[in-house]
């Protein structure tokens, strides 16, 4: 299965 | 002191249009460059980011960077009250609790004028860095809508696969499977019909149809869409908004256990 993954996993905190 | 005049106001009800679905609330950023917003929905998995930039105003005053929080639902409410014609106005003092948005009709005899409250916001704000994509597919907005729509009909997620051929959605279901595949196709009457890949290296991700089907909303502003893919990373979904900015839209994508 495939699990979704978020936006903050790839782009950090500014 | 903050006043921004938009002649085509439409843009700014149509850019609510295509945001309030996915994100609640949201702190909009006022400065020299423009006015922009950047915000996450509530389970972090996409992420807008939207630039107006000032040139494309035709009265830009900011005095000094200003971030208002703005409820998009109540913002778009407001906003609806706005003839599509209309001149939209964006007022907002220092230390204010409240922006005011007036409209004036194309021949000046109806003026309004909408008052709503500001909220205060916590939002993280992302560095989104500088990425080389292994494909980049231009095509036009309401096709990618079109395609987006009909495979949600049949599965929950689509593979999006860029290869020589073409670009190709994938998607499986209860009932059945589909498989979209368009080719490049420059052969047409304007640029905005045609179907440009560039692709550096095959790539081919996941994603929830849900969220791109929501990103469709803002195919009003734009007659092309640029989907820029890269393995492991969110796909970009941008609208061009005609000589003021874009409107992002970043999905992070679904990834095998």
């Amino acid at each position: 299965g495939s699990k979704q993954s978020t936006i903050t996993k790839f782009f950090g905190k500014f | 002191m903050l006043e921004l005049r938009l002649v085509q106001g439409s843009l700014l009800k149509k850019v609510l249009e295509a945001t309030k679905d996915l994100v609640t609330d949201a702190n909009f950023d006022c400065s020299a460059t423009g006015f922009s917003l950047q915000a996450m929905d509530s389970s972090h998995v996409a992420l807008v980011a939207l630039l107006l930039r000032s040139e494309g105003f035709e009265h830009y005053r900011c005095d000094r960077n200003i971030s208002m929080g703005m409820n998009l639902n109540n913002m778009s409410k407001m906003l609806k009250c706005a003839g599509n014609d209309d001149i939209i106005t964006i007022k907002g003092d220092d230390g204010s609790d409240t922006v005011t948005f007036m409209f004036e009709s194309p021949n000046q005899d109806k003026i309004s004028d909408f008052e709503m409250k500001l909220m205060d916001i916590d939002s993280e704000h992302l560095g989104i860095p500088e990425a080389e994509y292994h494909a980049i597919v231009k095509m036009p907005s309401s096709e990618f809508q079109r395609i987006c729509k009909d495979l949600s009909s049949i599965g929950d997620t689509v593979v999006i696969s860029v290869t020589k051929e073409g670009v190709k959605f994938s998607t499986r279901g209860d009932i059945g499977t589909a498989n979209i595949v368009c080719r490049q196709n420059k052969t047409v009457d304007k640029p905005e019909e045609a179907t440009i890949i560039e692709m550096n290296e095959p790539v081919s991700l996941t994603f929830a149809l849900r969220y791109l089907n929501s990103f469709t909303k803002a195919t009003p502003l734009s007659e092309s869409v640029t989907v820029s893919l890269s393995s492991e990373l969110p796909v970009v979904v941008e609208y061009k908004i005609a000589d003021m900015g874009y409107i992002r839209f970043y999905l992070a994508p679904k990834i095998e256990d």
